[in-house]
């Protein structure tokens, strides 16, 4: 069951597969899985629906994984994903959060370049698409969103770690996402969790032309890194992509915030030990616990001001 | 399986612009397979980058011939990936 998972430890695909069963088996009227694709090489591509009832309510997306190598980001949705569940009618917020939202969660957004990190080479960051016109594999899935597609930022390399792939969307990982987004048409804030420069970003990264909503996400930001910071005291910094780290096109919140998701929201989750991809698995509770904190001024927030 | 015997990541400080530039220079010459796990982004900011093994004294010259600061935030990335598998067999082991 899933009191008796090791959440301190890292875990293949399979086990993190199992696990979600374990938790829909433990809160049923909860969580539930859905599939919303299939990954290049036909994994599916899974995600936990939180959810109390209604029907299409205004929902939360969180994702974690996206790029394969930072497997502090799967560990970290795994806890947090046992601690949506776990604080529902036990947390104040969390409860309010989800008597009037949904929340969808995936924790493997490119589970192919996850089993390769297992099996093959621990480093990959990656798709597992085969290029046609090179020996080289994989696009980056965080250039692949149709934002500034193929600008500045991105590699048009396929040998490149930032290549953007041969059109938007190419990579059925993203697909799947977009036409979930699309299809629910309800969605209010997105959240896509990243390792290991301690960050939070807000669109944009494709240009410097500031988002509309500038002042209140970074005034939620503000308040989010506080938080998190109030448990270790870990240093983050935030603002917009394009300001606080460089310019990247094609970028998952870009798209998002486009689509008329306000509030869109990027993490680079900590490295206090300088491992950089390879976070020894002791830090994975502080972490996910610190990120907890911010998720939650997130997730109010969205709650508190319907848009 | 890839191997990363040796391979070095280093922690770079770039005091500038035109260090940046070289930095980015640096990581797009494909023969030496370099790969940025924390980009250059401004000067005062770190950033980190994996070097295989073969490639070390061509960066390292690279990086002092151009008074480029740096420091060796992870001596042999093998070692801490035999940790890190050695960790995940030890927790699948464990009774729970």
């Amino acid at each position: 069951s899933t009191s008796t998972f090791d959440f301190a430890s890292y875990h293949t695909i399979d086990e993190i597969y199992y696990w979600m069963d374990m938790l829909v088996d433990d809160h049923p009227s909860l969580v539930s899985k859905i599939q919303i694709g299939q990954s290049y090489e036909n994994r599916p591509l899974y995600v936990l629906k939180f959810s109390t009832g209604g029907s299409n309510r205004s929902a939360i997306w969180l994702d974690t994984g996206i790029h394969s190598r930072e497997w502090i980001t799967q560990a970290t949705g795994i806890w947090t994903a046992n601690k949506i569940a776990k604080e529902y009618g036990q947390d104040p917020s969390v409860t309010a959060i989800l008597d009037s939202m949904d929340i969808f969660f995936e924790i493997v957004t490119n589970p192919d370049g996850f089993a390769f990190t297992h099996s093959s080479n621990r480093m990959w960051r990656k798709t597992r698409s085969i290029n046609p016109s090179s020996h080289c594999v994989g696009v980056d899935p965080n250039r692949n969103w149709d934002a500034g597609f193929g600008g500045p930022g991105a590699s048009g390399n396929p040998c490149s770690e930032t290549y953007h792939g041969p059109y938007a969307n190419s990579e059925p990982e993203v697909k799947a996402i977009v036409d979930f987004v699309k299809n629910h048409g309800n969605i209010k804030a997105f959240v896509s969790i990243h390792s290991y420069s301690q960050l939070l970003f807000y669109p944009y990264g494709y240009t410097s032309t500031p988002v509309p909503d500038q002042k209140e996400l970074d005034q939620i930001s503000k308040k989010a890194v506080a938080a998190l910071s109030s448990l270790y005291g870990t240093n983050y910094k935030y603002g917009s992509i394009i300001t606080t780290i460089y310019q990247a096109s094609g970028g998952t919140i870009d798209w998002t915030y486009n689509q008329g998701i306000k509030y869109s929201f990027t993490f680079e989750l900590r490295d206090t030990g300088r491992y950089g991809f390879l976070l020894p698995a002791k830090e994975i509770v502080p972490t996910a616990q610190e990120t907890w904190l911010a998720l939650k001024v997130i997730m109010l927030h969205a709650r508190n001001h319907p848009y | 399986e890839q191997l990363f015997v040796g391979d070095q990541v280093l922690r770079i400080t770039a005091s500038d612009e035109e260090q940046i530039t070289l930095l980015r220079v640096l990581g797009e010459q494909a023969e030496l397979q370099v790969d940025f796990w924390r980009h250059p982004t401004s000067p005062g900011q770190p950033a980190d980058l994996r070097v295989p093994f073969p490639s070390l004294q061509a960066v390292k010259i690279f990086l002092e011939s151009n008074s480029i600061s740096y420091s060796i935030m992870i001596e042999d990335v093998q070692e801490l990936l035999d940790e890190e598998k050695k960790t995940m067999t030890k927790s699948r082991r464990v009774e729970r």
